[in-house]
């Protein structure tokens, strides 16, 4: 565990609760894509099955990744079930309108093809890794056909990203000073995602400095 | 237990 690792942890747990506070606060989900939020809960449901066969009291990192996940899945249900009903008469349906098949399907295509060994579990695995590069795609398409990022949307992505970034370096750090530590199917997924967020904020910044409608390409 | 080690990321 390293000071980049649990820096990066708490700022996905930062996304989230900033993600909450602004639905409970304004009681609307406006701006936020449902279906960038229900791919995230499948994300962490087909990542963490191992909690089933793990026992938490192994170690102390164990332990505070069973934490985590168990975190990371419950609120992530949570956030779609309070789309789904409380707030749902806000939510902008027709404009949440990226077809979700395109992630899903390239995802478990590129599971099949590369994953660490021949199980259902590190099949699923390599799924949700590959799926979380591109999780993230519906709710930059919601904006972009909105035109506009409220500031708490922004936060929230700005806080994803800084997830994303801190576990790259993370990495860096890891291949430097453990011995044989290699990931190449985390990292190759993982530089992708941290280039999407790059490239978003790229524009966000840019649409904010000449204070226009942001587009992305 | 031990090659499951190398996943001790979130």
């Amino acid at each position: 565990m390293n000071i980049f690792r649990i820096a990066g942890d708490m700022s996905h747990v930062a996304s989230i609760a900033i993600l909450l506070l602004k639905m409970k606060t304004s009681r609307n989900c406006a701006g936020v894509s449902l279906k960038t939020q229900e791919l995230y809960a499948l994300v962490f449901l087909t990542r963490y099955v191992d909690l089933l066969f793990t026992n938490p009291l192994r170690s102390p990192l164990t332990m505070y990744n069973t934490i985590m996940k168990i975190l990371f899945i419950s609120t992530s249900l949570y956030i779609v079930y309070q789309m789904r009903t409380r707030y749902k008469h806000t939510y902008n349906e027709a404009a949440d309108a990226f077809r979700v098949p395109f992630l899903i399907g390239p995802a478990a295509v590129a599971a099949l093809l590369f994953h660490l060994k021949n199980t259902v579990v590190e099949v699923v695995w390599a799924f949700s890794i590959f799926l979380e590069a591109v999780a993230i795609m519906p709710q930059l398409f919601l904006l972009q056909k909105t035109g506009e990022v409220e500031n708490i949307t922004g936060h929230y992505i700005f806080a994803l990203g800084a997830y994303r970034g801190l576990y790259a370096l993370n990495w860096v750090w890891r291949a430097f000073w453990e011995p044989g530590y290699r990931q190449w199917l985390t990292w190759t997924a993982g530089i992708v995602q941290t280039g999407l967020y790059a490239d978003f904020f790229y524009h966000y910044i840019r649409s904010k400095r000449q204070g226009k409608k942001l587009k992305l390409p | 237990d031990a090659e499951d080690d190398k996943k001790d990321e979130l």
